[in-house]
């Protein structure tokens, strides 16, 4: 089953 | 202290209402613009941002730089069944004060009130780029929520494939494979608009239940925006009764991985 990354792994903490 | 006033409270429902299944908590950050909210789901796979700018509102107040006031979901819906489709809000907090006050009217005949009890909730900010979209889709919204249900009848994740001259949806599922095939139609009359803008084609999968449930935020405009990005989440955006300047409620979701 193709995965999924988190959320927080595209858009970076200012 | 806050206190905003919205005359068309049925806005704030249909909000609620579109992001009340993904997260269980979220803070509404106030500031002298408007309201803020952003929230990520429980897997977090995808992430809520509202903006609500003042312009949405009859009147606004906010004498602090910023408050933040924790809501619970499951609540916050509970009491905005008391709303009429019909009735203002008035939403009231004191500047250090444990309660958000909702109040519901019509005209002065019926006026409810509810005092909400806010939270502590630890939430970490992301910071969400301006993204320019490699593909933009905008379509009615009653399209989009229709072709997410009947997608998840049969499979749980859909291809979106945009191209130039249209948008393809596909699923592939046990019982077999099928696909909608919306076209770029710029020329009809607004509310079949699907407008389809590419500038590099784009193919991406995404989790069905997800997609579903952004669909719930449907009543808020008479049409959505899809933006895709090869390898980086899908944007759908409602902007609030239509008007970017009055706000927005956008939803993100990571792509699959293709193994």
């Amino acid at each position: 089953k193709p995965g999924q990354k988190k959320i927080e792994s595209y858009f970076a903490l200012p | 202290m806050f206190e905003a006033v919205l005359s068309n409270g049925s806005t704030l429902k249909k909000i609620f209402e579109g992001i009340k299944d993904l997260c269980t908590d979220v803070n509404f950050d106030v500031s002298s613009e408007g309201i803020k909210l952003q929230a990520m789901d429980s897997s977090h796979v995808s992430l809520v941002s509202l903006e609500l700018h003042t312009d949405v509102f009859e009147q606004f107040r906010c004498d602090r730089d910023s408050m933040t006031l924790g809501l619970n979901m499951k609540s916050v819906t509970q009491i905005f069944k008391i709303c009429g489709n019909d009735d203002s809000v008035t939403m009231r907090a004191e500047d250090e004060g444990e309660t958000l006050e909702f109040t519901f009217e019509k005209g002065e005949d019926r006026v409810s009130t509810f005092e909400l009890k806010l939270m502590d909730i630890d939430s970490e900010h992301l910071g969400i780029p301006d993204t320019e979209y490699q593909c933009n889709v905008k379509l009615p919204c009653s399209e989009y929520q229709r072709i997410c249900r009947d997608m998840a009848g049969f499979g749980d994740n859909m291809t979106i494939d945009c191209q130039k001259g249209g948008v393809t949806f596909s699923v592939d599922g046990e019982v077999g494979k099928g696909k909608i095939f919306l076209k770029h139609q710029p020329n009809v009359e607004e509310k079949h608009k699907v407008i389809v803008t590419v500038k590099e084609g784009v193919e991406l999968d995404f989790a069905l239940r997800y997609l579903n449930n952004f669909a719930k935020a449907a009543p808020l405009s008479d049409h959505v925006q899809l933006g895709l990005n090869s390898d980086t989440p899908l944007s759908v955006r409602f902007d609030i009764e239509d008007k970017a300047t009055l706000g927005s409620l956008k939803f993100f979701l990571a792509p699959k991985i293709k193994e």
